[in-house]
């Protein structure tokens, strides 16, 4: 990974005699490489560079006696950062039943995702609901309705001739009448360039009211993170990202393009295919895993 | 590309970032440019519309694998196995196929080889009534080799001269679960030693780099023949099957544009370069 690509640099310099500026730059250009590697965006590493630059060559490296450790040591800081530090929390305050909406293009884990968190929401308690509002894809209301009976969570009776306006707007109710406090809306997978299903989701929204909106990413993503996130994010203000498929390996690099551009925290992870396969993010290992 | 004029240093930097926010990579990137610059300094190029047409052919080049047209007359019955990471629209793809051959004649019959993941046969089952195609399904938890076998079976005795099948989502990293895979193709050697006659791996246009891990390993467990392309109708451009292209030599068959049985098209290098850049 990075450490061994910069020992080799730092070996070569360290023959050179003082280490200079334009040695550290060399380094700086492996980050780069590596961060593109790992599907970071183009222009997020480029800005996430030129920010790291200036203490990158200033005295903390150039006065060490393991400069490249040092770099590592400082892209690394930066980066858990950037990734948010800490990690984000999901929000769950409000009148029951508390509203999660899962949005996000097709195939990348939303309905595994909305009953993970059924799941894991009742281990801490909690009495969730979950609601297909699905109605294209085929099978996709009883994919939910299987998962639920899995968990043994109340899945809302959606039939796929009703509008998910109708769906939601009657899931509700149902909700309440079944005493959850809190109600997993797992949305159809769509392109943030479908403007007719982007306004759907708008809808969705009004007649919701989520406390959140997540995003779910697949961790394989590509350059496309960006366009996509803030697409979304424009369109309906996300609070949270998901990023699945994390057992695989993909490097990730689409969390940090995410972060850097829309501001949105990676909340949770998807590392299995099982219901029980999801953890809390943690910006430091993510940032091992980029790094690579 | 924004108006400029000449061809200098910053032309080959604004080039390197569609490369590379189209997924192309680095090292196919750096590789790409390495080889235009040659040229036009061989060549003494100044017009930017040759340097275009030129990048073009480089990447129609690259894309251009020489391979047997797909022929499913060459066997009776002809058997694709569909493969790939969870969720790049496996199971849709077969629809499409199966769809696509039953329009020029054949009789396709689709296999609910993906046992494991909740309603999976259910979805294969809807597509099937849809496309008008029978189906040979078990219970969800049957063993997938046992299903495939049945179906092998079937489609001798029953006469389909096409059979897809559908294989459940699985990370390349799982080796158990590669194994499955390997079993599944043991099992229908014994039915049909040749089969299967072709094995698509499925791969998802929003992938980055990791398109290379994914071919590389479903490569190397299962050896794979075609590499099928989805979700092109979104903004991802797929960039990443350019290496992959040029070092695994597999060709791309088909790509995935839509949701919709009908979205469906043979995949064609120069509308994919052109794609590409914009
Ligand atoms: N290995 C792995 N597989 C996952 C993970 N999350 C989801 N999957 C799998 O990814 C595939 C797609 O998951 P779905 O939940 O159907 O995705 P979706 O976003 O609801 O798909 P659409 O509704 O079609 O947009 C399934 O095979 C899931 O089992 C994960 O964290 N790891
Ligand atoms: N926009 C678009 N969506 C597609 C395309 N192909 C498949 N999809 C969608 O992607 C999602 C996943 O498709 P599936 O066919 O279930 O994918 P899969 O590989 O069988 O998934 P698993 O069996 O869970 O691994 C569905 O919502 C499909 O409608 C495509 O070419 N374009
Ligand atoms: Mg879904
Ligand atoms: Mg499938």
């Amino acid at each position: 990974g990075l450490t061994s690509r910069f020992e080799k640099i730092f070996k070569y310099l360290r023959g050179q005699g003082k280490l200079t500026e334009s040695n550290i730059k060399e380094a700086l250009r492996e980050v780069r490489l590596a961060l593109l590697e790992a599907d970071v965006h183009y222009r997020v590493v480029r800005d996430f560079v030129k920010n790291i630059e200036e203490r990158a060559i200033g005295q903390e490296v150039l006065s060490s006696l393991t400069p490249g450790q040092q770099v590592i040591k400082i892209v690394h800081e930066e980066l858990i950062a950037l990734l948010g530090g800490t990690p984000a929390k999901l929000q769950l305050d409000g009148p029951p039943p508390v509203p999660i909406m899962l949005v996000g293009l097709q195939g990348s884990g939303k309905t595994t995702t909305a009953a993970k968190l059924a799941l894991m929401l009742k281990k801490e308690r909690r009495s969730p609901c979950l609601v297909p509002a699905d109605i294209y894809r085929p099978a996709a209301i009883d994919q939910l309705k299987v998962l639920g009976s899995q968990i043994n969570v109340p899945v809302y009776p959606s039939q796929k001739d009703l509008k998910p306006e109708e769906i939601v707007r009657d899931a509700i109710n149902f909700c309440k009448s079944n005493n959850c406090d809190t109600i997993i809306v797992d949305t159809a997978g769509r392109l943030h360039i479908d403007e007719p299903l982007m306004e759907e989701l708008q809808r969705l929204k009004q007649i919701l009211e989520p406390r959140e909106i997540l995003l779910v990413v697949d961790a394989m993503t590509g350059q496309d993170a960006v366009k996509v996130s803030e697409t979304f994010h424009e369109a309906l203000g996300i609070t949270g990202v998901v990023l699945t498929k994390l057992d695989g390996d993909a490097r990730g690099g689409a969390a940090l393009s995410i972060r850097a551009v829309t501001g949105c925290p990676v909340k949770f992870v998807g590392i299995g295919e099982k219901l029980d396969a999801i953890e809390i993010f943690y910006p430091d290992r993510m940032s091992s895993r980029i790094l690579g | 590309f924004s108006g400029r004029k000449t061809i200098d240093r910053e032309l080959f930097d604004e080039l390197e970032e569609i490369l590379i926010t189209s997924d192309v990579g680095v090292a196919a990137t750096r590789r790409l440019l390495n080889n235009l610059e040659e040229r036009v300094e061989r060549e003494s190029i100044q017009e930017l519309e040759i340097l275009y047409k030129m990048l073009e052919e480089e990447i129609i080049g690259l894309l251009s694998i020489p391979a047997e047209p797909l022929d499913p007359n060459r066997a009776d019955p002809f058997v694709i196995m569909v493969v790939g990471v969870n969720g790049v629209g496996k199971t849709t793809t077969i629809a499409k196929l199966a769809n696509h051959w039953k329009t020029e004649g054949k009789k396709p019959l689709v296999v609910a080889g993906d046992t494991f993941r909740a309603a999976a046969i259910d979805q294969l089952a809807m597509w099937a009534e849809r496309v008008g195609v029978p189906i040979i399904k078990q219970r969800p938890g049957a063993d997938p080799s046992a299903v495939v076998y049945d179906a092998l079976d079937a489609a001798v005795s029953r006469g389909y001269d096409l059979v897809i099948i559908d294989t459940a989502g699985r990370m390349h990293t799982k080796s158990n679960l590669m194994e499955e895979l390997k079993k599944i193709r043991r099992v229908m050697a014994k039915k049909i030693p040749e089969a299967p006659h072709e094995t698509f791996l499925v791969l998802d246009a929003t992938t980055g780099q990791n398109a290379y891990s994914q071919v590389k390993t479903f490569k190397e467990e299962i050896s794979i023949s075609g590499l099928i392309l989805t979700k092109l109708d979104g903004t991802a451009k797929g960039g990443v099957v350019i290496g992959i292209c040029h070092e695994f030599g597999i060709p791309i068959r088909f790509i995935g544009v839509g949701e919709g049985i009908e979205d469906l098209r043979p995949f064609q290098p120069e509308l994919f370069a052109k794609a590409l850049l914009g």
